[in-house]
């Protein structure tokens, strides 16, 4: 199943 | 004091196009260097980035103000202006507006209400890609619209020196493959095979203020955000968008 990543994860 | 003029009010519509297809407000962070926004979509999965310089202003002068507009009503405003309309912004600090004026065959007034919204301090995350490839707006945005015939998802990949743009649907699937000699591109510095999947609809308005001869930047690697960058008007544009993963 495919999900959506926000960009805060990559916000580090 | 803000006050900016715009030699081409059409091209200036673009930029803020670009925006209202993904965000609601803006903040404009102006000072005597020129204009910058930075902002996320609400749902967090596209960030977006617009600087212009004032060497890209007929005149300009400014101290530093925050600007914060709805960028539906800026948008409608921006849609009234005339092919050779010149573009004046300037803000009443009085009256708490943003005047867009737009002079060609009659000089054209919209005082355009300012809203709280405050500057996010945001900067484009520093993420070093492996890949980044240069490539004409037109050819990469047929093939995100060949992809929409098929799914609402694309995967955009780099793989043995090639840039693909793969979309599989339940049935059909759709694929454009850029060599590195195709004239769609202009330049390919590749460091590794990567891949990520995302949102069409994001994408597709991301690309939607440019030309088709306008130049993108794309940055990819793999599960890692796409950054997409061009110029508009003498406005740099950057676009972040977060990949869809396989869980």
């Amino acid at each position: 199943k495919a999900k959506q990543l926000t960009l805060d994860a990559f916000f580090k | 004091m803000f006050r900016a003029v715009i030699s081409e009010a059409k091209e200036f519509k673009k930029v803020i196009d670009a925006a209202s297809n993904l965000l609601d407000e803006i903040c404009f962070e102006v000072n005597e260097e020129g204009i910058k926004a930075r902002a996320m979509d609400p749902s967090h999965v596209a960030l977006v980035s617009i600087d212009i310089p004032k060497e890209a202003f007929e005149e300009y002068e400014a101290d530093v103000h925050d600007i914060g507009v709805d960028l539906e009503a800026f948008k409608k405003i921006m849609n009234r202006a005339k092919a050779k309309d010149k573009l004046i912004l300037e803000l009443d600090e009085e009256k708490n507006k943003l005047n867009v004026i737009f002079k060609g065959a009659a000089t054209r007034k919209f005082a355009l209400a300012l809203y709280d919204v405050s500057s996010s301090n945001l900067q484009v995350p520093d993420i070093e890609y492996p890949n980044e490839i240069l490539i004409k707006a037109g050819p990469f945005v047929d093939a995100l619209k060949d992809a929409d015939l098929v799914n609402d998802h694309v995967t955009l990949k780099v793989e043995d020196g090639k840039f693909i743009v793969y979309a599989k649907g339940d049935l059909n699937e759709s694929e454009t493959i850029f060599e590195e000699d195709s004239e769609s591109i202009i330049s390919m510095n590749i460091g590794e095979n990567a891949k990520s999947t995302f949102n069409l609809e994001y994408l597709r308005d991301m690309t939607k203020a440019a030309s088709s001869s306008d130049i993108l930047k794309i940055y990819l690697g793999t599960d890692m955000p796409v950054k997409i960058e061009y110029d508009v008007a003498g406005a740099n544009l950057t676009f972040l968008l977060a990949p869809r993963i396989e869980s």
